[in-house]
């Protein structure tokens, strides 16, 4: 089973013509593995971005470096997932 | 596995074994009014199960609601399991079910990618496509809701078989298209068809892979104000809604572009919660409140078809 230690989920909201151009770029890094939840749709709509930890620092760089400011929807994917789990663990207990 | 449908934990996520239990369930306890009918099977040779409910009669006009197209997107098929036995429960006393009902069936396919979902379960939490391996990809799967012959291979989906929107290689490869293509064209008396998603809190209608606006526009954008009213009344939720193109962005080779071409007027996508806190993984204990409000804006859409048959 995939785990996602460390992911996390970025939110960005594009301000600008130029911002969004440079989110939609984003798709294209292959190398980078991001997960778009939510793709780029136009200004002012969140973008939500699933993030592996190797490529969080360099996207984090790479946002702020080109002034794009974003928030941490979830800070730890895996979390939520065992979360989600143990929930069904425990709904399956009661059934 | 519970021994009844009144057992069932509808505030949690289920595995595939336990909605396809729940299916049977529901259908031993309501032989008058459910069916399960097998439309197909999947890549991975997985039965295509869809819930008909009917009052009689054959080939009466029919409304089409189907969840989990897309697998990650758990809230969907919970909800679809919610709407089974909400129809089950209200079939005579809620006013416009029974008259729905009364010239008119429902089908519900409530886990449309079965081989997804599966894997949700035991390998990757954040499968969306279908599994099917095609020669000359070293990817697998294929974004269901790109594989219509609708606008097929446009832009607004990827050539790229790594792409989480890759179109496939082409229209109705995936045999959890294609079956739902058969049946709509073999049953051919369908007047609405609702196809269910998550997240971002959305009320789509036609189309997405061209700008053109469809000549019900007017109609549908009426009906989905009104609905969206309807969903926001109970928890207040905020929804948008709007053509697919003009809301959120081009998308070819989609479900509901192409059942709109096939003469289905009434064709609408729901993008159910999250407003951005969870994303897919929305807590169980939103799945009932959810499933709720939607249940209220599916009842304006089917109150609309039934007042405007044509």
């Amino acid at each position: 089973t995939e785990t996602f230690v460390g992911h996390q989920v970025l939110r960005i909201i594009p301000t600008s013509d130029e911002e969004l151009q440079k989110v939609q770029e984003l798709q294209d890094l292959e190398d980078l593995q991001l997960d778009f939840w939510l793709e780029p749709r136009g200004l002012g709509l969140p973008v939500d971005v699933r993030v592996p930890f190797p490529s969080l620092q360099p996207l984090k760089v790479h946002l702020e470096a080109n002034g794009i400011s974003y928030s941490i929807m979830i800070e730890d994917v895996q979390e939520l997932l065992e979360q989600e789990q143990t929930e069904m663990l425990r709904s399956s207990r009661r059934g | 596995l519970p021994l009844s449908t009144s057992t069932f934990d509808y505030s949690s996520y289920h595995t595939l074994d336990e909605i396809y239990n729940f299916m049977d369930l529901l259908v031993a306890e309501n032989p008058n009014l459910v069916s399960k009918l097998e439309i197909g099977r999947s890549t991975e040779n997985r039965p295509l199960y869809v819930l008909k409910f009917s009052k009689g009669g054959s080939n009466r006009p029919a409304f089409w609601i189907d969840t989990g197209i897309h697998s990650r997107e758990w809230v969907t098929q919970a909800s679809g399991v919610w709407f089974a036995k909400k129809i089950v429960q209200d079939h005579e006393n809620d006013q416009v079910l029974a008259s729905l009902l009364d010239t008119m069936d429902i089908f519900l396919e409530i886990v449309t990618n079965p081989d997804g979902f599966a894997f949700t379960h035991t390998k990757n939490r954040m499968w969306r496509k279908t599994r099917s391996k095609h020669s000359g990809s070293i990817c697998v799967g294929v974004d269901p809701n790109r594989n219509w012959d609708a606008g097929f291979g446009g832009s607004g989906a990827s050539s790229n078989p790594c792409s989480e929107t890759y179109h496939g290689p082409y229209a109705n490869s995936e045999p959890e298209v294609k079956a739902i293509v058969d049946f709509v064209k073999s049953h051919g008396n369908i007047k609405a068809f609702v196809s269910i998603h998550s997240y971002s809190q959305l009320l789509l209608y036609p189309y997405g892979y061209t700008r053109t606006p469809v000549p019900d526009q007017k109609e549908l954008h009426e009906i989905s104000e009104k609905a969206v009213a309807a969903l926001t009344s109970l928890y207040g939720t905020q929804y948008k809604y709007g053509s697919i193109i003009t809301t959120i962005y081009q998308a070819s080779g989609g479900t509901i572009d192409w059942t709109y071409d096939q003469g289905i007027k009434y064709s609408f996508t729901f993008e159910l919660r999250d407003t951005g806190r969870y994303g897919f993984l929305l807590p169980a204990k939103q799945i009932i409140p959810a499933a709720e409000e939607t249940w209220l804006a599916l009842q304006v859409i089917m109150q609309h078809t039934l007042d405007n048959p044509y």
